[in-house]
Order: structure tokens, then sequence, then C-alpha cells
């Protein structure tokens, strides 16, 4: 499709852009609900002493996850999609360009809430995170394969809630091999912070 | 667009069909692992004594959810939409085609799990449906009025988790009813059966 193509070539250019300001970008994608919000305010919690962070949100309307990781202190950017279910790499271009004049480090881009849509349109992000939920059953990932293949890291997020839904966490981990056998696979609660750490470290950050 | 005036010509000419085969039809959307699955599995056990059901499964891929159905006794087909985040008319009319041949009262359609595309795509079906559950926070309806607007049924599902999630189901009611002042909203679990009765009776249904 032209429009794939298109958005592919600008987010090559963002990604360049990245590496010129030395700044590390993460796609943070995943439901609704998932917990990737909860998550980037753990993040920040933990991160923000060592590093200069920038946060992008996207959603198709509303600043409510702007709003919430700016408590934390740092710079929040929101972009609202309207109808599209997915941020791509030109909304994108435009926030990082705002961040990037604050001499950050780190940019988190939390995409819009959705499993299927964001797989197609990479950003430029130099990680691409899928978070899901153990409330959200036992089959999304054997259902949603596409998204877990062009991750790096897969989060099984709620880990706290697994006992009272009756979820096997074992068996989301595995289908999510199954999906790509080179996902990095991290169980989280961000209620907790469980996990949060190990993630840090997939992310190949320091604390 | 295009595309979207193509698609409601098909859902009107399937409204058409359902109605000289006095058949009702009900698109239940949500997002993914809301429960649209269990919530169907629910209606078909208390209704099947009543009425002939016919139900027509749609996801990106696998046929998990025409077999969980199919278990309950009823003729059930999948769709399956590849990329595609919503089922449209056209892949309607044909299951439906299928089903009609079977002297049918009722066809549910379970949506893709997507709490953003099918808004903008009927169906053809009598009553939209679309479901969340607290799981999922206390944002997501806030954020996603669109499709709440195109709904005449809001349900919000796993009541019995909101306990564990500490989320005030008033305060959800409220989002509906602000999205859409004529929705008719309902609180389920589709776990224990709490609220099934009701959606029944929202439905327009005996039992
Ligand atoms: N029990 C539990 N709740 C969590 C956890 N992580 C997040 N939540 C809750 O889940 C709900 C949704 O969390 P968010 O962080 O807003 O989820 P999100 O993925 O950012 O949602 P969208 O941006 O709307 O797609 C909120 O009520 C959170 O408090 C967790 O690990 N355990
Ligand atoms: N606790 C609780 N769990 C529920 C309830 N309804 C559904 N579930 C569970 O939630 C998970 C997802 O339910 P499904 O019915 O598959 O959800 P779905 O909306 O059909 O999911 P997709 O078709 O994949 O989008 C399963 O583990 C169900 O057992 C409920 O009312 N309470
Ligand atoms: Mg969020
Ligand atoms: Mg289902």
């Amino acid at each position: 499709e032209d429009f794939l193509k298109a958005n592919e070539k600008i987010a090559n250019l963002n990604r360049k852009m990245f590496n010129r300001y030395n700044v590390k970008v993460f796609d943070i994608m995943g439901s609704i609900g998932s917990g990737k919000t909860t998550i980037i305010e753990r993040l920040v919690e933990i991160l923000k002493e060592k590093y200069r962070i920038g946060v992008i949100a996207g959603d198709t309307s509303t600043t409510i996850d702007a709003e919430r990781i700016s408590k934390y202190g740092v710079p929040s950017i929101q972009i609202n999609t309207g109808k599209e279910c997915h941020l791509d790499a030109l909304m994108v271009r435009k926030a990082a360009k705002n961040l990037l004049r604050k001499n950050i480090d780190i940019i988190f881009i939390e995409n819009v809430g959705n499993l299927i849509c964001p797989a197609d349109f990479p950003l430029g992000a130099h990680k691409r995170i899928v978070v899901v939920s153990v409330t959200e059953g036992e089959y999304m990932i054997k259902k949603k394969q596409d998204i877990f293949r062009v991750a790096d890291i897969g989060v099984i997020n709620k880990k706290d809630m697994a006992v009272y839904m009756g979820i096997d966490i074992n068996s989301l981990v595995r289908d999510a091999l199954e999906a790509n056998p080179n996902i990095k696979v991290v169980v989280t609660s961000a209620k907790t912070g469980e996990g949060i750490r190990e993630l840090i470290n997939l992310l190949e950050l320091k604390i």
C-alpha cells in the first residue's frame, strides 16, 4: 500500500533524527486499558532521576493521558488522532521536534489503545513494546499475532489480577513466544511495581 | 468517504433482507477481551429454548470464538478480517445468507474486538451494542465517545471485578449517557449471569 510505504519512509527519517539527537525512543502499543499510561508513570518515576524524559501520548480524543503523565514532572505532548486507530510517523515527527529542543535523553510514545492498527505503522522508535493485560482473558495474543510479530518486547500486565480472572500467565507467555520467538516477554503489575525493573533492563536503560 | 457510503448502502440492503426473513439482528461491538463472546454464550444458553439462533463471529484471525459459541448448539460462522479492524456489511451479507437458509429467528454478530473502527461501519443490524469491561479502567468511555454515539445499548461488563479494580461503576454509566443521552446502559457480569436478563429485555426479546 502506498500510504504504508510513505509512513515507513518518514519512520526511517524519524529514526535518523532521533540518532542525531542521541535520544532513545520507545513505541508503547497495546490494547485499550491494558496499562500503558500506568506503566509509563512507573517508568518516569524510576528513571527521571537519571534521564531527561519526554512523552508523546496518542489517543483518538482527550488529553487525559498526557495530563496524567505530566503530573510526574516531564514534558508530555498529546496527539489526537480523531478517527485514526493508530499514531503515524508524521504526527510523531512533529511532536518529537518539539521535545527534542528540550535536551531530552528518552522519549516514551504511548500509542492509541488498539491491538490491530499500530502493527503496520512504525514510528521510527528504537524499540516497539506491546502491552496486554491478564483481564482481557486467555485468547488475545493467539488472536493478534501480527502486533506481537513487530514488537521487540511483550508486556503481560495486571499480574495481580490473574488469580481473580483464573488466567494461566505461563500460557500467555507461551503464546507471545509462539507468535514471535524473538520477542522478550516480561510479566508486570504496574499497580504494585512488580516487573517494572525487569522491563527497564529490557529497554536497555540504567537505574 | 466513498467506502463508508458504499458500506452504508449494503448495510441498508442487509436490513431489508433481515426484515424480509423476519430475523432480528444484533451487532455486538466492544473492546478486545471485554466479554462479547461470553455474553453471547449466556444469551444463547437462555434464549435457545425459545428462539432459533445463528451467530456470526468476526475477528482478525482464528476460529476461536465461533468454536466456543457452537458448543452451545447453534450454527456459528467465523469471518476472518485479516488486517481490517472491523466487520463490514458485505462480509456480513454473505455469512448471513448462509444462516438465513436455516430458518433462523435471531442473529448475534460479534464484531472485531476494537473500540474505534466498528463505529463507522454499520452492518444493517436492528440494534448495535457496545461492550466495555470495568477492568479497562475509568477513562475508556470518555476517550471513545464515537462508538457509544452509534450504539443503542451500552454494556459495562465484569461487574464482579469492580471492587478489585477500585472502579466506580456509576461513573462509567454517567460517561456512557454523557456520550449518548439516548443509550440504554446495563451493568453485567457474564461470569455470574448478573444483568443478562436485563440485557435480554433491552434487546426486546422474551425469555
Ligand atoms: N489491578 C491492576 N490495575 C492496573 C494495572 N495497570 C493499570 N491498571 C489499571 O487499569 C486501568 C487502565 O490503565 P491505563 O494505564 O489507563 O491503561 P492504558 O493502556 O493507558 O489505557 P488507554 O490509553 O486508554 O488505552 C486503570 O484503572 C489502571 O489503574 C495493574 O498492573 N494492575
Ligand atoms: N471476571 C469476569 N470475567 C469475564 C466476564 N466476562 C468475560 N470474562 C472473561 O474475560 C475474558 C475475555 O472474555 P471474552 O468473552 O472472550 O471476550 P471478547 O470480548 O469476546 O474478546 P475478543 O473477541 O477477543 O475481543 C475471558 O477470560 C472470560 O472468561 C465477567 O463478567 N467477569
Ligand atoms: Mg493510556
Ligand atoms: Mg470474542
